[in-house]
């Protein structure tokens, strides 16, 4: 049965779906069946791992909306074992047109149902929301991992995104937990960075992942290439931090 | 009467904040009156004007849902002809509350509507979306600044954004226009950022800032004492750019 993460944080830019996608990618090189599904209307995840606009024919919205069964919208990725739902800009009506009554928060969860028997990973690349969307992502969920800027911004939100987790932990998905807090574009020439390390280190303690992703160009290009790290640099800093993160992952994975 | 610009861009993490707070100040150094409206849930803009949570009385939530008179939201900063209208995680239950119906859009136009005669420039921080709230400052706004990261995925997602400028234009606001694009966070040492500039400036034209806003880590560090950059540090390279980008910004309002 997979095992489905949420990879949010409303804060933006803070590296949501660079983590999904190489993370996704790494794991999917350990030999792990893995999905990504793509719930962010920028659809970056889908353009990352090479999904180009013009083939998202069946997408994330199509699915939530009852119009495709989920297994029509599966785009294979040029990474093995790797397999991505792609979204488009019409998740904003998608958005919309759900609401935010009681009864809209479990689409996503019934609709990956079938699928958690065909994959050892689901990663959800969240929008920088706390809206309807990531509220979907969280109930279909079992872990959360938070990706944190090593910068003063993204620390503030950081107690707001934990009341939200503990909100549809309590009310609508008693099975979730935080996974751990991945930090990420730090910097070693700037002051800022080790110090927002140190205060989350004392605040999450063990949930804070010894892996640190270093602010690297690399990471940033390999998308406008349509490729995850690991097919775009293998030999970059930032290739080797996700490596590591992923062995980090399955290593708590067997000790849970 | 006070010009309304809205900074808007759904790509997470570009400037938008720190761009709103630090032309907002340079405007009141040059002795403009000036009101920033915090539109994020995040409550970035609020802290980062030295507004902490617990002097948040009432908010941009209050006066959205009727439940205060614009003028007791004001929060006079610690910068002369600066003021703030602040926010709070309440904004995220204010933005399910008000909906997405057609009547939806003009409740900010409609509440700043009193305050246009008292100031030279309302200034609206926007949260990294493209929903109710931020379709409410795009009804409320003469013009639209768009903070452009010099990445690929902020590159990726502006046909997305300008193409929910001009619905709003046609639909709900015909007086509102695109400002400018200011290119941020750009990193010489970095080849992205050049081909990201030439890219913007080739598809935009004159609507691109000749000021570019660099990679500054005094920018990151200000927020954390409440104080825009130029109380922070008015000899850094950041506050030297955004106090060309208000000059740059204001040779503009007198050439049209
Ligand atoms: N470690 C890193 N080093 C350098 N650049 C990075 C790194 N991680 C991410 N980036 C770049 O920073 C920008 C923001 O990252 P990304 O888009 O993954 O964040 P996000 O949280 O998904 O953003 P959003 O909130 O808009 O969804 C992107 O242009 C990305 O390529
Ligand atoms: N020119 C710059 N140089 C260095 N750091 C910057 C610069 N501009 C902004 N930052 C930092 O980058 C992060 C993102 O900037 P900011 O929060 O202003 O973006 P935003 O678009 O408002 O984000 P969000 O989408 O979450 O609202 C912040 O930590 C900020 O301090
Ligand atoms: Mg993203
Ligand atoms: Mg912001």
């Amino acid at each position: 049965r997979a095992k489905v993460l949420a990879i949010a944080n409303h804060k933006g830019g803070v590296g949501k779906t660079t983590t999904a996608i190489n993370l996704a990618t790494a794991l999917a090189a350990s030999n792990k069946k893995v999905l990504v599904i793509d719930l962010d209307s920028q659809g970056n995840a889908s353009t990352g791992l090479g999904c180009p606009t013009p083939k998202r024919v069946e997408t994330i919205s199509d699915v939530l909306l009852n119009r495709t069964y989920i297994q029509n919208a599966i785009y294979s990725t040029e990474v093995d074992n790797l397999s991505l739902i792609p979204a488009t800009t019409d998740l904003v009506n998608t958005e919309a047109e759900i609401g935010s009554g009681a009864d809209s928060y479990h689409l996503l969860q019934e609709a990956i149902y079938p699928l958690r028997s065909r994959y050892d990973y689901i990663i959800i690349d969240c929008a920088p929301s706390l809206g309807t969307l990531t509220l979907n992502a969280l109930v279909a969920s079992d872990r959360v991992m938070i990706p944190l800027q090593c910068e003063f911004f993204a620390l503030e939100g950081l107690n707001h995104l934990i009341q939200t987790i503990s909100s549809v932990k309590r009310e609508l998905n008693s099975d979730l937990d935080i996974e751990g807090v991945v930090l990420t574009m730090y910097d070693r020439r700037n002051n800022l960075s080790e110090l927002v390390s140190q205060d989350v280190r004392t605040c999450f303690g063990d949930k804070v992942y010894q892996t640190v992703i270093p602010r690297n160009v690399r990471l940033s290009e390999a998308p406008s290439h349509g490729k995850p790290i690991l097919l775009y640099d293998i030999h970059s800093a930032g290739a080797d931090a996700y490596l590591a993160l992923s062995a980090e992952f399955l290593t708590r994975e067997t000790l849970q």
